[in-house]
């Protein structure tokens, strides 16, 4: 199978960027032993779940196309990072 | 559909606009009309409804064309990307767009970014909606090429609007006549013809000068509507003033992208372009409607979904004007389908319009029926009686 370490190191970094930016993740990627990118997988499943994907936990074609869409910058999941940084205007 | 959490204690709720789009400043009107639509797409299907006021009045939701860094921690990254983010109620309700992106107020236009489909989804978030995981839903987070008939809310959307704020109320947008004739002189006593007998053959809202302008024919006479009313000065004949158009008409299809409005009575059909009658007319219905029944009861053109709709007796037609079978115009194999399939619609029925674009409207003898694009189905509290909301009558 195919893991994250397959793909360009610059998708990687992108896909982090906006996992983290549309609210999948917090943190930056870890590897486990089998050397795949197991926090980034997790978050990819679950945004490809989100988009209608299919859940590969693998930084896809289909997926880089979908993340590079033009799009709402409001998060796909408000977690708590989001409601200490939003502020009453 | 997901709900962030927060919403707001009013249902009348104010917008201003505080910046306005770089590459539109010589289009403020256009932009102020599709901010208005893109509300109205959320007041359409619940129990809201927005006005605009002043920058310097106090509002609920404020509007924004900025660009990159703009002072709410959440920059901008240029053209693609990110078009727009809004704030939940909770959170001020104001809504902020990419001033970097080329937007773009006409759907037709190629290329750009549909202004319209963008704040209609940014809204939904200033009203307590979140993303949605449903792809065709407006809440569904990545942008959709625009709609032209701007039929962007989805059966997901409305759940989640109701849920926080119910359906619209059943008066919410009554038939027009709150509106008074501008001078006293314009005003006049309700008609003794249709006021005896509402039913009508055909009705037509088109554009006229830049104006919308709502007719009525029935027999060899045709009237102009005022938002109260009859207008001063009707009826008058129809073989005067349409150019050669026959009395007793059946039923009327405007087609306004081509400027064209098609006239059906019995087996023949007749074509208006730019308000004139074109040479080489009337022609048979099978010629130009193949597949569409002599003798229509009715015809529109739907705006949820741009078709074309016939309708006679118990039963109804679509005309596609490219098949997916053959490439043609035509009507598809599964017509005609049972007028019942449009709930609350009876059979038979007068006449369709589509009034100023924004509703449809079923008219049979002296009632007519409001028909909710969104819900499918007949709305609350109709039918109601043409003469007393659309004639005038007392």
């Amino acid at each position: 199978n195919p893991t994250l370490k397959d793909s360009p190191p610059e998708s990687i970094i992108e896909a982090a960027t906006y996992l983290a930016r549309y609210g999948y993740s917090s943190s930056s990627p870890t590897e486990d032993k089998s050397g795949a990118l197991v926090s980034l997988s997790s978050n990819l499943e679950e945004f490809q779940r989100f988009a209608g994907l299919k859940v590969t936990g693998v930084l896809d074609e289909a997926t880089i196309e979908k993340m590079r869409e033009p799009r709402c910058g409001v998060k796909d999941k408000l977690g708590p990072s989001y409601r200490a940084r939003r502020r009453k205007r | 559909y997901a709900l962030q959490g927060s919403r707001w204690r009013t249902k009348t709720l104010r917008y201003k606009i505080m910046s306005w789009p770089s590459n539109l400043l010589d289009n403020k009107d256009g932009v102020r009309d599709v901010i208005l639509e893109s509300f109205k797409a959320w007041s359409d299907v619940s129990g809201l409804s927005f006005e605009e006021v002043g920058t310097g009045s106090k509002s609920n939701i404020e509007i924004r064309f900025a660009s990159g860094d703009h002072g709410d921690g959440d920059a901008f990254d240029g053209p693609g990307g990110t078009l727009a983010h809004a704030f939940f109620p909770i959170y001020g309700g104001d809504a902020h767009f990419d001033d970097s992106e080329n937007w773009k107020v006409d759907p037709r236009k190629r290329g750009g970014i549909d202004m319209f489909t963008v704040a209609a989804h940014e809204f939904g978030h200033s009203l307590g909606l979140s993303h949605s995981d449903v792809n065709e839903a407006l809440m569904a987070p990545f942008y959709k090429p625009p709609s032209l008939d701007r039929d962007v809310i989805k059966e997901d959307d409305i759940k989640a609007i109701q849920e926080l704020y119910g359906p619209p109320a059943a008066d919410a947008a009554p038939a027009p006549r709150p509106r008074q004739p501008s001078s006293p002189g314009d005003r006049q006593d309700p008609d003794p013809i249709l006021c005896q007998d509402s039913a009508v053959d055909a009705m037509l809202t088109i554009d006229v000068n830049g104006q919308k302008r709502t007719y009525v024919f029935k027999g060899d006479h045709y009237w102009r509507l005022t938002s109260s009313g009859v207008e001063k000065g009707y009826p008058r004949l129809i073989r005067e003033m349409w150019g050669g158009l026959p009395d007793n008409l059946d039923a009327i299809l405007p087609y306004e992208e081509a400027d064209r409005i098609y006239f059906f009575k019995g087996s023949q059909y007749w074509r208006m372009t730019g308000l004139k009658l074109d040479p080489g007319y009337p022609k048979p219905i099978s010629a130009g409607f193949p597949g569409i029944p002599d003798n229509l009861d009715a015809a529109f053109k739907w705006r949820a979904n741009g078709k074309m709709y016939f309708f006679k007796g118990s039963q109804y037609w679509r005309f596609d004007s490219e098949l997916e079978t053959t490439g043609r115009p035509g009507v598809s194999d599964k017509y005609p389908q049972p007028i019942s399939i449009w709930k609350g619609i009876p059979n038979n029925i007068d006449s369709v319009l589509i009034y100023e674009n924004k509703r449809t409207y079923f008219f049979k003898g002296d009632s007519y029926y409001r028909f909710n694009d969104a819900a499918f189905s007949v709305d609350a509290s109709y039918p109601r009686s043409t003469a007393e909301y659309w004639f005038g009558c007392t």
